[in-house]
Formats: C-alpha cells, structure tokens, sequence
C-alpha cells in the first residue's frame, strides 16, 4: 500500500 | 516472522487469558475497565476488517478470530453475566469514550496512507489502540487494592507492546524497504503511556508489596 505501511502485523 | 513478533503476540494472548481466566475463576470483574475492554473490541473491529478482503496466513487470521471472540466474550460477562456483572465498578470507571475516539477518528482521517474506508479505520484502530489503555490506567489509580492478576494483565499488555517494538526494530534491519511510520509513532506512543506503570509494578515486586499506583 502507499507510504510502504504494511498490513501484515496484527 | 521474527521471534520478537511471534513474542509478542503470544504475550498479548497470555494477557487475555490471564483477564479471561481471573474474571472466570474469581466471578468477578473487579478493578477491570470496561472502557478499555470496549475500545479494545473497536480496535480489533476496524482493524480485522480485512479477515474478508485479504488473506496473509492461517496465524493471522486464527490470531484475529480470538482476539475478537476474547474481547466480546468479556465484554459480555461484565455487561450481562448475571454474577459477574454486579462486581463491575460501574462508578469509577468513567472516563468518556469521546475524548479518546473523536480526536483518533479525526487524526485518521488527516494522517493515512491511503484515504479509503479500508485504510482511514485501519489507521484509526492503530491510533485508538495506543490509548486505549488509559480509562484501565485511570481505573486502577482509583481502586487501592489492585490484585496480582490486573496488574499482571497490564504488565503484559506492555510487554507485547515492547516486543513489538523490537520485532519492528529486527524488521528494519533485514527487510529492504520496510518502514511503517504512523505504526511506529503509535507504536512508541502506547508503550510509553506504560512506562509509569512499570515502574510501579516493577517497584512493587522487588519490594514483595501490593501493587498500588499513587493518586
């Protein structure tokens, strides 16, 4: 996603 | 997955058990924020939205599902369990949703990656989740007698919340391109919402006192 923020974490 | 974020997680899921497990064993909810409990259920709400839309592993998403069913589930005891309910301290714990939830929701709304619905209540949940804690701080500066098992539950929460940070830490060295900026800064924010409090437990356990925060 934009500004390289991931979604990966919980 | 490194060890500090398998870590972590599981020092966030021993948190909820030791509270699920207190308040079960003990039938009752005493010195426990239902604020907190409901911002905590808000969170995970707005956060695993994406259990629908995007799957990353089987861990994830087993993690997600207990999250939320823990979260509710106390939510439920303290709201309309017939015995546990009445051990709820209805009168102390008042701090007002809105001052926590109106300025994350609009922090959001200034400060994302992506405006979409999706990604404003992802970042809202990341805000939210680093002050959530407070009505729970608040709560237990007002009840004296603080027993082992909440101040356990809190000491855990921030742990995880330390942990995390080391994972991002490990994160940034080995993967190129890694970085999450408003996680970080959230990140950092919630665990020094803690650092009083670890003091405090800290203080108390070398001294084998009860754990007792100063008014």
């Amino acid at each position: 996603t934009a500004g390289g923020e991931h979604h990966d974490e919980l | 997955m490194n060890l500090f974020r398998l870590l972590g997680d599981m020092t966030h899921l021993l948190s909820i058990i030791v509270l699920l497990l207190k308040i079960n064993a003990t039938r009752s909810c005493r010195g426990v924020s239902l604020k907190t409990q409901e911002l905590y259920a808000i969170v995970f709400v707005c956060r695993y939205l994406d259990l629908f839309t995007n799957f990353i592993s089987l861990y994830n998403t087993v993690m997600k599902v207990i999250f939320l069913g823990s979260t509710f589930t106390i939510i439920y005891w303290m709201r309309f369990h017939k015995v546990i309910r009445v051990t709820y301290d209805r009168d102390q714990d008042t701090f007002r949703y809105q001052f926590l939830i109106i300025p994350c929701l609009l922090l959001s709304l200034i400060l994302n990656s992506e405006f979409t619905v999706m990604e404003v209540l992802w970042t809202f949940s990341i805000y939210l989740e680093a002050v959530a804690i407070l009505p729970q701080l608040v709560l237990l500066q007002r009840t004296n007698n603080i027993d082992n098992l909440t101040g356990n539950y809190i000491f855990l929460l921030g742990s995880y919340r330390a942990l995390y940070i080391l994972n991002w830490i490990y994160r940034f060295l080995t993967e190129p391109n890694y970085r999450q900026y408003l996680v970080w800064i959230s990140g950092i924010v919630q665990t020094i919402v803690y650092i009083d409090f670890f003091y405090y437990y800290i203080r108390s356990w070398k001294n084998n006192e009860k754990l007792s925060l100063p008014a």
